[in-house]
């Protein structure tokens, strides 16, 4: 589904030089369900930003769907994060002037697509929206728009989905919830999904755990057990 | 520290309505590391922004340090908010325009005020931000921008302390650090603290956990061990 080959992120120059990603090389496996786990600052969320498509790296490869994304241009990039990558953002990224509803829709209308009807009942359902649909993100609580962005990003059914911490701010039981929605994307619809957290609880749903620290891979742990 | 009294929020009307607070009795005692739990969108974020006046009820009563919440114009609002309570926002809320150190300091600089020495190096150094002081939010991490936040809240020594889920950004050990950092400055410095959580492990740094759920206390726990 992706490898990763010497990933490099540089920020800033000189004394102010932040490496995000020290050359870090893995394969995040089709059909798999991978989390992605390290320190606060070990560069999680700039691997999955390089790997979607979102940030260009300073130095290495990343390769998405049998495609080199260094090879794409600026409109293939944005039709590749389109039409087959599915991302939730650490801090949601709503529009707020659109309702829930518009939210979850937006990038399939964007697309000119419409949604599976039976697919996307059964994500507003999961993650327990279905009440709320017309409420624009400022008059939503906190988990519930974290809701609103992973149903944003499944609803499309993208090959590839790239979750950053998507249970951060939810309860026990809404975190079980959209766990048991990824987990199941993967294994009863065959997507890959690339899931950061902090939270061992949500590793456990996961086939594999890739450990990242100051911007390297540094460990990794199959069949994870909470 | 602070008095509820049958504190009522809601938004909306007729069929569009919704009782976000709905009845809620009960006091943060002074001295005391107090969380609150409960399912997404059942009132915590609500329930903060209530008692630290960043937000007007619909019905009932919010007495802080004394002082009826309701009795004061929108100037002695302002005071008592900059003066006298510290808010960690759910969503970090810091101005993207200034650096971590700007923005940790800013409640301060609005008064006048300048921190204590000691306190502020130890604030900086428990939450791990020495390195990134010079950074604007953009140029930091989600778990980075979170301390920004915790630090923001604290560099003044409130005497009475929200912060709405604090950690939820962050991995085990930064959370550890943040949250010992919390139960210091009530164990050591006589502050109130009020924590919404949906961690156990921090809900066990906590003296008392009370539950909501619909708008309302359902349950209390004291002295949690996780
Ligand atoms: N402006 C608003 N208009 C309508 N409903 C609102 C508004 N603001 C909040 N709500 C609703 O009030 C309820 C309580 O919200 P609140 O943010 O207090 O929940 P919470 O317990 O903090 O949830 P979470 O754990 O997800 O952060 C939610 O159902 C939310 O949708
Ligand atoms: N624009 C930038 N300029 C300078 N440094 C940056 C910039 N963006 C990110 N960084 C730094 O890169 C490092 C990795 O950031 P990243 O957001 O990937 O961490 P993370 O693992 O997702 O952390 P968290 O768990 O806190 O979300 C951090 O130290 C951060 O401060
Ligand atoms: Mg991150
Ligand atoms: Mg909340």
């Amino acid at each position: 589904a992706a490898q990763v080959r010497g990933l490099t992120k540089v920020y800033g120059s000189g004394q102010a030089e932040v490496r995000a990603l020290d050359g870090v090389t893995l394969d995040f496996h089709e059909r798999q369900f991978t989390a992605v786990m390290g320190p606060s600052g070990s560069g999680k969320s700039t691997l999955m930003h390089c790997c979607a498509a979102l940030d260009r790296a300073t130095d290495g490869t990343v390769v998405v769907g049998g495609t080199d994304l260094a090879s794409l241009k600026d409109k293939q990039l944005t039709r590749l994060r389109r039409d087959r990558i599915g991302f939730v953002f650490q801090s949601f990224n709503l529009v707020p002037t659109l309702t829930a509803r518009e939210n979850i829709l937006l990038p399939m209308s964007i697309a000119g697509r419409k949604p599976d009807q039976e697919w996307y009942d059964l994500v507003i359902d999961t993650v327990g929206l279905a009440d709320r649909l017309d409420h624009r993100p400022n008059e939503l609580s906190g988990g519930q728009q974290q809701r609103v962005a992973v149903a944003r990003a499944l609803v499309s059914r993208p090959s590839i989905v790239f979750a950053d911490e998507p249970t951060g701010n939810l309860d026990s039981r809404s975190g079980a919830e959209v766990l048991s929605l990824l987990k199941r994307s993967v294994d009863e619809f065959g997507q890959t999904v690339v899931m950061v957290t902090h939270d061992p609880v949500a590793a456990g749903y996961t086939d594999r755990v890739v450990f990242l620290a100051d911007g390297k891979v540094v460990d990794e742990l199959r069949q994870p057990t909470a």
